[in-house]
């Protein structure tokens, strides 16, 4: 069982697109997965076809449920079936914005979300979880919750630029809460091959860090099918098929089950 | 003198982007602008060809000044020349991201960016704040210190859905807090409108709040231009300034003055 934190405080670099379309790519190698959105703009909750209005808990009751001791509500209460039999959904809205704050004076506040999957661990083979775009408290909850962590990276100057700013993040739990915390890899998304400025910022990023972390073989090409496919409540997996977005996604999910075996 | 915030939680819009290019814009009509960068991923400090990391002063230090109410750093001591004689910019750098711990027990901790502003509020024409993808308590700083928002919208499904999130927060701030506070607009980005979606967004988004707010008459098209001027440390109207994505920004200023005289 592999907990996997998606994040880069960078936005719009495809941390929620990755985690659907992985999620997809695991349930497709017959593996049990559950996805955890854990950004209170519920993007991946709303990918999914969900409506986070609609819900009457997320995975905010469990974490105030925790804070509060009481066990009234638990990671089990909120998690959904999704239209894949290999996937399940916790889910989130915008309640979740007001936990950064709830969080504060909380005992061994980094360890809540580890805490809320203790529970069901064993059921699943991939625990995936979608983060904010922020360095804050639950982004530290999430990396210390997590065996791995896969960092999307837009390949553009702005994107590698935050890389600086998460990396140490990432050494600090590693070295503070979270000693077996390793980097799956830097997986470049919304590249455009065509373009000069691309092809640098990939070049330059793995010179840069590639001889300390992974970078993904696979690069996820831009298209608009991607933009797509949350409209219809779908991953790219299932909206386009034989896509080359959706082929890499595939091939990403081959280098993930690799690693991990 | 206005106060203008350019926030979104929805992350890679086009925020900093768009102060970047809307600062030059003014400054090309002659107006004295002040960008201020309040996200501690420093973007907008990078995007004008400034290394956080050598920065001894940030916004910051002004904000711990004055939570710490001891008066020992104001605004004037941060603020740095940039190429543009008309423009000055308020860095930011990792530091920043601490402050939303900071706040949490601060007396009006939702005014202290007002507060940093008020100095020197007489000594320009415009004040363009960058925000962080959240909806925290330094957005709420931001929309508190403002006078008019501007909502930058990546032409997209997941960033429109954002919008509905994004909205209550401001109206919350109008009534409890900043009650002149007014909406701008929305200004669609990275638009493509040869793709379908990108035109049935642009048009389910007039629908749903057109009538409440004003949508920008322009809007920016998709370009590597404008991926490639960060990394020159220009805004795109002097990396590429006879290019669409220039004009477009041009045209966007005009609007801004338009709206504001
Ligand atoms: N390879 C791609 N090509 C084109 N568009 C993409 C690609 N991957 C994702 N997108 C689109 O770009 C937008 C941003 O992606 P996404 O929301 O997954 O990023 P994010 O990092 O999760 O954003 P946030 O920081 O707001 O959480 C979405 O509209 C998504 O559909
Ligand atoms: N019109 C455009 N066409 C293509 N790329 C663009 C356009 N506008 C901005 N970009 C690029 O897209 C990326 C995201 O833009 P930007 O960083 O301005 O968004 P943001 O909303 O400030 O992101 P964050 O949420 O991380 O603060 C940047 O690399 C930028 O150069
Ligand atoms: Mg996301
Ligand atoms: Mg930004």
């Amino acid at each position: 069982m592999t907990v996997i934190c998606i994040t880069n405080q960078k936005g719009g670099v495809g941390k929620t697109t990755t985690a659907a379309a992985l999620a997809q790519g695991l349930s497709e190698h017959n593996k049990r997965v559950l996805l955890v959105d854990w950004d209170s703009q519920a993007s991946l909750t709303v990918s999914l076809g969900v409506n986070p209005d609609n819900l009457s808990l997320t995975c905010y009751d469990v974490l105030t449920s925790i804070i509060k001791n009481n066990g009234r509500i638990s990671i089990r209460d909120v998690t959904l079936k999704t239209g894949n039999p290999n996937i399940d959904l916790v889910p989130a809205n915008i309640e979740l914005s007001q936990a950064q704050l709830d969080l504060v004076n909380v005992l061994t506040r980094e360890l809540v979300l580890k805490e809320m999957l203790q529970p069901v661990r064993k059921e699943y083979d991939y625990i995936l979880v979608d983060c904010l775009p922020s360095l804050g408290l639950l982004n530290v909850n999430a990396l210390s919750a997590a065996d791995s962590v896969l960092i999307p990276l837009q390949s553009d100057f702005l994107a590698m630029k935050g890389l600086a700013l998460l990396l140490p993040t990432i050494i600090r739990v590693q070295e503070r809460i979270n000693p077996s915390l390793e980097i799956l890899g830097i997986l470049f998304t919304m590249t455009n091959t065509r373009t000069l400025h691309s092809r640098e910022v990939i070049e330059v990023t793995k010179r840069a860090f590639g001889d300390r972390i992974k970078v993904f073989d696979t690069t996820i090409p831009v298209s608009v099918r991607f933009k797509e496919a949350p409209a219809a409540g779908m991953t790219i997996l299932t909206y386009a098929p034989k896509s080359d977005g959706a082929e890499a996604y595939r091939l990403v999910t081959e280098e993930v089950l690799h690693e991990k075996s």
